[in-house]
């Protein structure tokens, strides 16, 4: 969760700093830096300052469009999209390929070479390695391994990104689930332990019975 | 032997003002510090033996050296001059580094880092000479065999803030967070190593090279399940001949843990933790991570 | 609270922790 950590500070920074500006070529700026900013992977909370949600419907509203790319969107969604959006700078096209990586690995813990590949644009194992080297796995977004033989990308953790309003309900779904599997598993656990303690007690008792016998025929012997 | 110890201190003078290192610390090492005949006292043995190292040193003369600082070794723990007994240290260090003993070397070096006086007779020792130890126990951790000693002094090294502010800090964070270092980054590093420390070894590779390659194998190894030695020379920038040269003899030092199969030309590196092991350490992160939450 | 939205689903993207065939036989 170090992420989280690492960019909490940020968030605070660039929402205080949107807040105070009214005017749209100085948020256009702060937009900019935000979604060019290495260590920043989350956007939800600068959506929704009050000076940036009033750009809807004005000049600037392609600067809310930015925002909700880089809060919720992908790579693809962008290349489908490059009417609604200004061209992104280097430093944001590598932003959304790192967000892309989060949001793939949120419906697979295996991405396959071939697919990284096709959604991220990227043309050789070389380049999409690296990429996940430098720009995934050492800025700490994710954790896993790279199998060449396989060709695919085991992940291991994966960052969370910003959630849309509608995947709460999955969530809430998600960890009800869980916390239903943990309750049976523990509820097993008790079982099992009882059944353990049970038998230890019938073992014990067999054992005693034995040596009650042994005793016996020893006495009977004499 | 009076008179002769008088020409030879006077000889050795004057080789070593014209810079004739290694035949003034013969001149001098001629001198019979163990006679019978003459009271000698341990303090004159110790200055001589520790001023016969630092001349052989300066010829770069790591075994001669050895042989008098070794000899130093047997006076120095009664000798309560501090002078004597820092120089023992720093040359002592600079020996093995010098004989490529980086671990030992490295230890030393950040030892005599720690120091806290900044009076030692009349010898100032300054920040920059400090920072430069410091700088010198980095450098031979970093070309140390990786190891669970290295791993250690890494660690302590890291943690040190004194170096954060070194200009060879981002490659030891590299180092400790065993990342891969790539080419350009090594280059850099290579400038500022001494020769002994570029030298070609008897396995044809240079000290460097075999530091640097080890460290991105087992970086790489915290990557991949596997992966092929052409893509892996790729990554590492050297020859994939050379890569798995040097990570079958890691495998067979158990440095590293894996396989390679030279059908396939691929290295399949292997976790020694069991899955079941895996699994238990997987939940227990979930669990702090959800205890985080 | 975003960032606790999103820490848990990044931890729910956790699970299952091992879904490995070895992992499936050791366990068995």
């Amino acid at each position: 969760m170090d992420i989280e950590d690492k960019q909490a500070e940020l968030i605070k920074v660039f929402t205080k700093e949107a807040s105070v500006l009214a005017d749209g070529p100085s948020l256009e700026t702060l937009v900019q830096d935000a979604t060019s900013h290495p260590a920043l992977f989350a956007f939800s909370e600068i959506l929704s300052v009050p000076t940036i949600t009033k750009l809807d419907g004005t000049q600037y509203s392609t600067l809310l469009n930015v925002l909700r790319l880089f809060a919720y969107g992908t790579w693809k969604d962008y290349k489908s999209n490059l009417g609604s959006i200004p061209s992104l700078l280097p430093d944001q096209v590598r932003k959304l390929k790192q967000l892309s990586v989060l949001t793939l690995s949120e419906t697979s813990k295996v991405l396959t070479y071939d697919q990284l590949m096709r959604e991220l644009d990227i043309s050789n194992v070389r380049e999409l390695e690296d990429f996940l080297i430098n720009d995934c796995m050492y800025s700490g977004i994710v954790r896993g391994k790279l199998d060449q033989l396989r060709r695919c990308f085991e992940v291991q953790f994966a960052a969370g990104r910003d959630l849309r309003p509608d995947q709460l309900n999955s969530m809430i779904l998600t960890l009800t689930n869980w916390l239903g599997t943990s309750d049976n598993l523990l509820h097993t656990i008790q079982e099992k332990i009882k059944w353990a303690d049970t038998m230890s007690e019938v073992d014990k008792k067999h054992r005693k019975e034995i040596e009650d016998k042994v005793e016996d025929v020893k006495k009977t012997l004499k | 032997e009076e008179q002769v110890l008088v020409i030879r201190e006077k000889l050795a003078e004057l080789y070593e003002s014209e810079e004739q290192w290694s035949k003034a610390a013969q001149m001098l090492s001629g001198i019979d510090l163990d006679s019978g005949i003459r009271m000698v006292d341990e303090k004159y043995r110790l200055t001589k033996c520790i001023q016969v190292a630092r001349l052989y040193l300066e010829d770069d003369d790591a075994v001669n050296a050895e042989a008098f600082i070794n000899k130093a070794s047997f006076l120095v723990t009664n000798s309560s001059h501090e002078v004597l007994i820092w120089q023992y240290k720093v040359y002592y260090a600079r020996i093995l580094d010098l004989k490529r003993k980086f671990q030992e070397a490295a230890l030393r070096y950040y030892e005599i880092s720690q120091i806290e006086k900044r009076q030692i007779g009349d010898e100032e020792i300054d920040e920059a000479g400090l920072e430069q130890a410091l700088t010198a126990a980095v450098t031979c951790t970093i070309l140390a065999a990786a190891g669970p000693q290295r791993s250690r002094v890494l660690a302590t090294l890291y943690k040190d803030e004194r170096c954060s502010k070194l200009k060879i800090y981002p490659i030891l964070q590299k180092v400790y967070l065993e990342r891969i270092l790539r080419k350009p980054e090594i280059d850099a590093f290579s400038e500022e190593l001494k020769a002994h420390q570029k030298a070609l070894l008897p396995d044809n590779f240079t000290v460097l090279d075999r530091a640097m390659i080890e460290h991105n194998l087992l970086s790489a190894s915290k990557l991949y399940t596997n992966i092929s030695f052409e893509e892996l020379g790729a990554l590492l920038g050297i020859d994939p001949q050379k890569a798995e040269k040097i990570a079958a003899r890691m495998i067979c030092e158990d440095r590293m843990m894996g396989s390679i199969d030279q059908v396939e030309s691929i290295i399949h590196f292997e976790d020694d933790t069991e899955e079941l092991q895996q699994w238990d350490q997987q939940i227990v992160g979930l669990c702090q991570a959800l205890n985080d939450i | 609270d975003n960032s606790l939205l999103r820490q848990v689903s990044s931890l729910l993207r956790r699970l299952p922790v091992i879904d490995s065939e070895k992992f499936r036989d050791d366990f068995l």
